[in-house]
């Protein structure tokens, strides 16, 4: 774990922020392309009556992500990574002014969704105040990632197996994937999913609910 | 892009010594799970009886993939890369001692492959003394990467464009793929292959033997 005494500083400064505004935070992680936006576009959608919402997008370049969001009606704020000299994933410091402007708004949201950089290395080592780190995990990858990416699966709380209309087509195990991820992590809940086919998110929005009630 | 002298002249010093030997030196980038290993697996089995193999395995935990490539006989030295500090990319000071050790066989290898983490961002950035990276890129990862992710695509001489057996159940446009990888390198070439089903395979082996004549 990157033990940066600044990035801790500066995480549990926006945890408090937070904390005083009961407003959730989830930090989503995954590879490049597991389907994230994908998610975020869903959740914004089915959520946004009846919750305030936000999003906090990091991605190397372009803006194209943000877009396909904002088309949601919801506040999103862009960080490109490129420009930052460690564009692999986002840090507390970058993401402390966005929290900020978003607690602005007027009503402040009661959940922040962060949308990281797709890697899954780096930013599983960093604290972005985030009450729950949620990795999303596809399976075209294949099943040997828990063992091979261990802190992705360390520092998350759930993980999402989306692309299950995909498994017919992969050499795919979920019980050895799910076998692998528990003896990273043995807390870890799972939830698994195609957000193509619309399988599995009315267990993810409740598992949201259940966070935000915690936070209240 | 990097720039850290110490990692120039130490891949400089790597490139003079495969120059010396005439051994060609490609580095596997991508995101995780696009299919390295796989497809590492079906090039050992195919050009080992014609030429000298070896690989460098780099992967933040485990042995499995260099369990997986030992199993075709040729020399595979692992690099665990989580206890170097920067466990998301190989650098070129974790690689020098490896090809050295690899150039003091008998016969030397005529093609030494580098599989690095996987990873579509920092990989990208470091020289490790290869000929040339080689990026593959698989269809359900979607096609905006190029886009994205440009450093990768800028940095790599052939893009492999992987699992295309999936691409009936994907969201994918092949043209618009290349469109924008072409925008960010005009001189990327292309293959597509579904290593699954053993498409372009044959036009992969003749793309490295072209490339090792160029090293003779
Ligand atoms: N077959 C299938 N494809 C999906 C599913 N969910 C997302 N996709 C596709 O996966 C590709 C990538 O989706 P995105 O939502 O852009 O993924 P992402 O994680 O946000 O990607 P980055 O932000 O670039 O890391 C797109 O082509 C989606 O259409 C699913 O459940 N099944
Ligand atoms: N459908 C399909 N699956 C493939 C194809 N090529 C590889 N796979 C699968 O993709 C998964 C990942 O393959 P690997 O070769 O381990 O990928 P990798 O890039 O080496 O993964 P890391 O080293 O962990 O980054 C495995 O389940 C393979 O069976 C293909 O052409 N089509
Ligand atoms: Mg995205
Ligand atoms: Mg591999
Ligand atoms: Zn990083
Ligand atoms: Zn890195």
């Amino acid at each position: 774990r990157k033990v940066d005494f600044r990035h801790e500083e500066i995480a549990s400064r926006i945890k408090e922020k937070l904390y005083k505004n009961g407003t959730l935070c989830l930090n989503f992680i995954s590879s490049p392309g597991s389907g994230k936006t994908s998610l975020l576009e869903r959740t914004l959608d089915a959520l946004k009556e009846t919750y305030n919402l936000a999003v906090i997008e990091g991605d190397p370049e372009t803006d194209r992500d943000a877009r396909r969001l904002e088309k949601l009606h919801v506040p999103v704020i862009l960080i490109n990574t490129s420009g930052t000299g460690a564009s692999c994933h986002l840090s507390p410091a970058e993401i402390e002014q966005a929290v900020d402007d978003l607690l602005l708004e007027t009503p402040p949201p009661d959940i922040i969704f962060i949308e990281n950089v797709g890697n899954l290395v780096c930013p599983a080592a960093y604290d972005l105040g985030e009450h729950h780190k949620v990795l999303l995990f596809s399976v075209p990858e294949g099943c040997d990632k828990p063992a091979k990416y261990p802190v992705a699966f360390r520092e998350s709380d759930l993980v999402l197996i989306n692309k299950m209309d995909l498994a017919p087509y992969c050499d795919f195990d979920l019980e050895s994937l799910k076998k692998d991820a528990l003896s990273v992590n043995p807390s870890l809940e799972f939830i698994t999913m195609s957000i193509k086919k619309g399988d599995g998110l009315l267990e993810w929005f409740s598992w949201i609910e259940k966070k935000l009630a915690e936070v209240r």
